[in-house]
């Protein structure tokens, strides 16, 4: 059963000065890390019941805790795949969906079925030869509800990746 | 390449080919014009000195000189065009790196940057900033909210309630940025939204910066007992500075919008196909 109390208890602990600016010791962040991380995991049980209830489809959901360092691992090992946005603002938004994937082509639907325009952005990496592939696609969520887009993969195309490497190269020689 | 740029259909940023940094914001839908030099710099923490003993630590920040130290004087960079996003790779050193995106429809230059971990092993504590130079008139005034609602106007070297000796010219003109900080003339104005609370300033006219992340290596005095220095080899951070350049009279709506865009934006949930039908009983 899904319990958003913890975290709002980890964040009303978190309310403190300490936790805001960072005066804390060591050991005192160390353990605001572990409330919230502890507060997190009944929060996403509660969402996905809530999900589950307003899509009227019962799905694993997941939650990529890392995409702001391009790791989830569902984008980037599965064939296909939904992605489901909740949009907490009173109007219409667009937002542009930034996963990490495995290097291919993809096919992007929104709710309707209507094909969506697709870039997989090759981002690099700190190591020469390894580069993280990225699907971007814009998605539009309607106020206080959701969309579902679904992604899937294209194996058989070769991949329509800009080569940054290419064009790197041309600034180092400068 | 002779002219080194990302746009869209609203903004185009462009770049020194030579040193990678940013150069000019051009607002393509409002014909505004900004020369903008951003990069990255650090003050060195203060160990005390003979005016003072305090040293710069988690609750003191004091920097031991009025100037920062570049990161770098230019950037490894690497540029990515697709239709949907264009983005230019800067790579300043180590430790330091940023993404300058422009998504297709947007009407904001991204910046994400990230620092970390901050080498302090010849024992200088560092504290990082992004700055943004631009001839903007400014007449030392800058704005920065208190609380994520209230826009406040700061005035360099001055507090409105009492006539003040200015003895530390750096930090006693730094501010609390929420959401955002801005610098403007009679014309354009030029906003940078966070993605988190930092402090801020604007030190010279039409100048403006953001502290995006600090190591140090002494306590400061103030009960911690520590210096804010975290285990091993310290953290990296990211984080998101988004820029808006607009005309004065119209900046507000674009800006109040985009921050509650940023701080309520829409909670992205992955889910495998397939799936059974979900009965609430």
């Amino acid at each position: 059963s899904g319990n958003c109390a913890p975290l709002n208890e980890a964040m009303a602990v978190l309310q403190h000065h300490d936790a805001v600016t960072g005066t804390a010791r060591q050991l005192v962040a160390e353990d605001y890390a572990r409330q919230l991380s502890e507060g997190w995991g009944p929060s996403e049980v509660l969402l996905s019941n809530a999900l589950a209830r307003l899509s009227g489809s019962k799905k694993t959901f997941t939650f990529c805790r890392d995409l702001n360092i391009s790791i989830c691992p569902l984008s980037q090992k599965s064939a296909s795949f939904q992605v489901i946005l909740y949009n907490p603002l009173g109007r219409k938004v667009d937002h542009m969906v930034r996963l990490p994937v495995s290097k291919s082509s993809f096919h992007v639907k929104d709710p309707s079925g209507q094909t969506v325009p697709n870039s997989v952005v090759v981002v690099p990496s700190a190591e020469p030869q390894e580069h993280y592939p990225e699907l971007v696609f814009s998605a539009s969520v309607p106020a206080l509800g959701f969309s579902i887009y679904s992604v899937t993969k294209i194996s058989h195309q070769k991949p329509s990746i800009p080569l940054p490497n290419s064009i790197s190269r041309k600034f180092r020689s400068r | 390449f002779r002219v080194l740029a990302i746009e869209n259909e609203y903004i185009r940023a462009t770049f020194n080919p030579d040193t990678g940094f940013l150069t000019e914001i051009r607002n393509k839908d409002k014909n505004l014009l900004l020369p903008v030099n951003q990069s990255f710099f650090w003050y060195g923490a203060s160990s005390g000195d003979l005016e003072s003993w305090q040293t710069s630590g988690a609750y003191i920040f004091r920097p031991e000189g009025r100037k920062p130290y570049p990161v770098s004087h230019y950037a490894q960079i690497r540029l990515v065009k697709t239709p949907l996003v264009q983005e230019l790779h800067q790579n300043f050193s180590a430790w330091c790196s940023q993404v300058v995106r422009l998504y297709q429809g947007q009407r904001h230059l991204e910046l994400e940057w990230t620092v970390g971990p901050i080498p302090v092993g010849e024992g200088w504590g560092k504290e990082v900033i992004s700055r943004f130079d631009t001839p903007l008139k400014t007449n030392g005034l800058f704005y920065t909210d208190s609380n994520g609602r209230e826009i406040l106007q700061r005035k360099r070297d001055y507090r409105p309630t009492w006539e003040l000796d200015l003895w530390e010219p750096v930090a006693g003109n730094y501010y609390p940025v929420n959401t955002r900080i801005y610098i403007k003339d009679r014309n354009m104005q030029l906003t940078v939204l966070t993605d988190r609370s930092q402090g801020g300033s604007s030190l010279g006219n039409g100048s403006l910066e953001l502290m995006v992340h600090r190591r140090l290596v002494k306590d400061d005095g103030r009960g911690l007992q520590e210096p804010l220095k975290e285990n091993g080899s310290g953290l990296v951070a990211r984080g998101r500075h988004l820029v808006l350049l607009d005309r004065v009279g119209e900046a507000a709506a674009g800006h109040r919008l985009l921050a509650e865009k940023e701080v309520l934006a829409p909670q992205v949930v992955l889910a495998p196909d397939g799936g059974a039908l979900y009965h609430p009983q």
